[in-house]
């Protein structure tokens, strides 16, 4: 009855400390710290491919919610958040001892920690047989953030174990579960485009695919169209996608595309760079002598620096440049700015709502193939261009007017940070 | 230590005194369900042990088995006057619980509902599973585990856009379009054209046929 009475009050605390702003139960801050406690290492897999497997583990409740865990071996333990151990029978003053080999394999305490039995067999990610520490591990987090078992097939919080699949990954109800707990993943981006690369096909067919990559900071994530979802395993590091970029994040991208050009370019601040595709690095000098970076100045006379975004039209082979209030529409052809510009970007993308505008300071510019628009970014807002499509239909809809802005994460989802210690497992 | 032999820990011997004891019979089948709350504590306090312990704790649930080993019975009823060892009984009440719990079970880990303690629900009972009770008794836990194929979530309108999204409304602008999983294809309708560098944007055809393509690997 002490124990239970003791156990009570831990709870009652741990309750109180955590109530989410909603009110809902969760934990109430966004950085989460964890530990594997030296008293439960495994007896089965080294201690370095148990650490691996957790931050992989957190990483993957990270990469689908607004969510940050991070390895603390160092602060008192009462700071850490999440504690994780393994035992056998009575272990770790829990209360809930083990059954030995079978059965339970695992259990967690909501907003508290997480024990492993170390009768079952744990292997390793690679490993194809036993019990996937990863597989587990992942559930028992799900616990400890809030969630309950769930039956529906292909769920990671299903109380049964399935045993090693090809891959398992968060399925779109997973996500929208956390979601629904700890709200979407949101925030601004530098810059958005669709990357292309051309290719042949084995009868000698030339084929063009595109891949759609959003950019923050000196992260990037490739963004699955077709699923709905970012790819497994992001945001990487700029560096090692993109070679000789800024590893700190650019402004704008801008791909001139037309029948007598094909160039790519990146800009940042008041430089910008020529990206060669062939090789995958940026250029580093031009066949007339030109080195990189440039001044943008030098290479778009007329255009301010730094820029806030910007992007190719085919439809007049100008470049839009963003800044500030002010929209600068550069002549790819005449090197120069077209005449009348810079021009207000109300004028030039009026509102179709009265009201509904991000005004300036644009965030993205971007032309999307999956959907044949461009669309504005500003914060977690975007607001798409109308186009020929929605103009046919609604004829007295102005050119290039904004349609009313709707929220960022209800278009692509899943965009989410995970923490810089997470960016290198 | 467990012994082993094998650099990898391939021959790890486990004795069987370190094997978890099967659910069997009836008896263990009725403990299981009420570990993981599919049978609501009769005669319990109602502060809980955290939030995983909504069923009997384990004292009190070793203390039964050991008596049970000793073959000494044990009633589950309420406490009568009289003190010592009682015959155990199991009211018609216990018992309508056990065979409504079993059903629930056999209903959510897809098995014929017979209500039976038969071997498919002790195969699926003797599986590996999380500790975790599938059932909370606390009302200010975690919601329960959702029992239909569709969980529970309030829809609302951003949620309706995302599943339309992701049912129809992206997928029809895909296939109108593009076609594809991770890597969008936009077939060059110019079949004259075998220069790739000149492969200008003007020159595409939509293809609206899927190229199917499994999950990529992390």
């Amino acid at each position: 009855r002490r124990k239970r009475r003791l156990a009570s009050l831990v709870l009652e605390r741990r309750r109180r400390r955590d109530l989410g702003g909603s009110g809902s139960a969760a934990f109430s801050k966004t950085v989460l710290r964890w530990r594997l406690i030296g008293e439960g290492y495994s007896s089965q897999l080294t201690v370095e491919e148990q650490r691996y497997v957790f931050r992989l583990a957190f990483r993957m409740w990270s990469e689908v919610s607004p969510l940050e865990f991070v390895e603390d071996a160092r602060s008192p333990l009462e700071e850490v958040d999440i504690k994780l151990g393994f035992g056998t029978g009575r272990h770790l003053g829990c209360s809930q001892k083990f059954d030995g080999t079978g059965q339970e394999f695992a259990h967690a305490w909501f907003l508290g920690d997480i024990h492993f039995d170390d009768d079952e067999h744990f292997t390793a990610p690679s490993s194809h047989s036993g019990i996937s520490l990863l597989k587990v591990a992942v559930h028992e987090i799900g616990h400890v953030l809030g969630l309950p078992h769930t039956y529906r097939p292909g769920s990671i919080m299903q109380p049964s174990y399935l045993p090693h699949e090809s891959s398992f990954e968060m399925d779109w109800m997973d996500r929208k579960a956390i979601q629904h707990l700890y709200g979407a993943c949101k925030g601004r981006f530098d810059t958005v485009f669709d990357w292309i690369r051309k290719e042949k096909t084995p009868s000698g067919d030339a084929i063009v695919r595109f891949n759609t990559y959003f950019l923050r900071d000196g992260w990037y994530w490739l963004y699955e169209n077709r699923n709905n979802r970012t790819r497994y395993g992001d945001p990487v590091a700029l560096q090692i996608g993109w070679h000789g970029l800024p590893s700190d994040g650019v402004d704008a991208h801008v791909h001139v595309w037309s029948r007598k050009r094909d160039a790519v370019y990146f800009f940042k601040g008041t430089q910008f760079w020529r990206y060669r595709i062939e090789n995958d690095q940026v250029f580093i000098q031009e066949p007339d002598g030109h080195r990189y970076p440039r001044m943008i100045s030098e290479g778009f006379p007329g255009v301010p620096a730094p820029i806030d975004t910007a992007f190719y039209d085919r439809r007049d082979s100008h470049i839009y440049f963003f800044k500030g209030t002010l929209v600068y529409a550069f002549s790819v052809e005449g090197s120069s700015l077209a005449r009348g510009f810079p021009k207000p970007i109300r004028d030039v993308f009026p509102p179709v709502e009265r009201g509904d505008h991000p005004d300036g300071n644009i965030d993205a510019a971007y032309f999307s193939y999956t959907h044949g628009a461009i669309f504005l970014l500003k914060g977690t807002r975007f607001w798409r261009v109308a186009g020929s499509r929605e103009r046919w239909r609604r004829p007295f809809l102005p050119r290039n007017g904004l349609l009313p802005h709707k929220q960022v994460d209800q278009q692509w989802f899943d965009i989410c940070n995970v923490h810089p210690s997470a960016l290198k497992l | 230590e467990k012994l082993f032999h094998n650099r990898d820990h391939s021959d790890v011997q486990t004795p069987p005194s370190r094997h978890a004891p099967a659910v069997a019979d009836e008896f263990e089948a009725e403990l299981f369900l009420s570990r993981y709350g599919f049978i609501k504590p009769v005669d319990w306090e109602e502060n809980q042990l955290l939030d995983s312990d909504a069923s009997f704790p384990d004292d009190f649930l070793d203390d039964l088995q050991a008596r049970i080993q000793e073959g000494t019975s044990v009633s589950r009823s309420r406490d009568s006057p009289q003190s010592g060892p009682h015959e155990l009984h199991k009211s018609q009440a216990e018992n309508q619980a056990f065979v409504s719990a079993l059903k629930e079970f056999q209903r959510v880990s897809g098995l014929p509902v017979t209500g039976a303690f038969d071997e498919a629900t002790k195969e699926a009972m003797n599986k590996p599973r999380c500790g975790v009770p599938d059932k909370k008794t606390d009302p200010d836990a975690p919601v329960e585990p959702e029992t239909s194929q569709t969980d529970g979530f309030n829809e609302t309108d951003s949620d309706n856009t995302a599943s339309d999204a992701f049912g129809s409304s992206a997928n029809s602008s895909e296939d109108d379009a593009f076609s594809f999983n991770n890597t969008e294809s936009l077939l060059v309708g110019v079949s004259n054209d075998t220069n790739a560098n000149a492969t200008s944007p003007d020159s595409f055809s939509y293809d609206g046929a899927n190229t199917s393509q499994g999950d990529a690997a992390r």
